[in-house]
């Protein structure tokens, strides 16, 4: 018999699954309906005409407003990095999903097979450098900025930063 | 596999076989 497996959330990026995108290829564009994999990175993409599913692997697309460039070559596993700002510097989000899989024991009512969950790590691509991995800490931003002066906005002195204060950051180095 | 709100409204993935 068949056995049906149950995972709390889901590895795309969206629901619906689907959404409105447009995938960048060597400069050109093309609309299509885009579902992004975050657990393999995997791009697929459906034009309105087939509906048929293609696996693309494109240099960068968007969904929505949300815009994904792609680091690695052509060879190797895809890594899409999701831009949060560009300017003559960029920050980028790696947004890496996982299957955590739960033992559904026969005696206990497990409702769930396993759980996607997402993670979040940060770069800083600096002008003609390659991208840096940075924590979300006042400490961590400043040694990729390597910067003299704090560009960071005085108010906040605490140590932690959120993402719009790192962007906030790194859009102050560009000037 | 197919991506779906369950009875409760939570976001789930069903696999059949």
């Amino acid at each position: 018999t068949p056995k049906t497996t149950v995972y709390l959330g889901s590895p795309y990026l969206t629901f619906p699954v689907y959404e409105d995108g447009v995938l960048e290829v060597n400069h050109y564009q093309t609309s299509c309906k885009i579902a992004f994999n975050l657990v393999t990175h995997q791009v697929l993409c459906r034009f309105e005409s087939d509906s048929i599913e293609h696996a693309v692997l494109p240099d960068a697309f968007r969904v929505g407003a949300q815009r994904f460039v792609r680091k690695s070559g052509p060879q190797g596993p895809p890594v899409y990095y999701k831009v949060l700002y560009a300017g003559k510097s960029k920050v980028l989000a790696q947004i890496k999903g996982t299957l955590q899989e739960t033992k559904r024991e026969a005696y206990r009512l497990e409702e769930f097979d396993g759980i996607y969950t997402r993670q979040e790590r940060y770069l800083i691509e600096l002008e003609n450098k390659a991208p840096q991995a940075v924590t979300l800490s006042r400490k961590s931003v400043l040694r990729v900025l390597d910067h003299t002066s704090d560009p960071l906005p005085s108010t906040t002195l605490k140590n932690k930063l959120t993402v719009p204060e790192l962007i906030e950051a790194v859009a102050a180095y560009d000037g | 596999c197919v991506v779906k709100n369950d009875y409760a409204g939570r976001l789930v993935t069903i696999c059949n076989g």
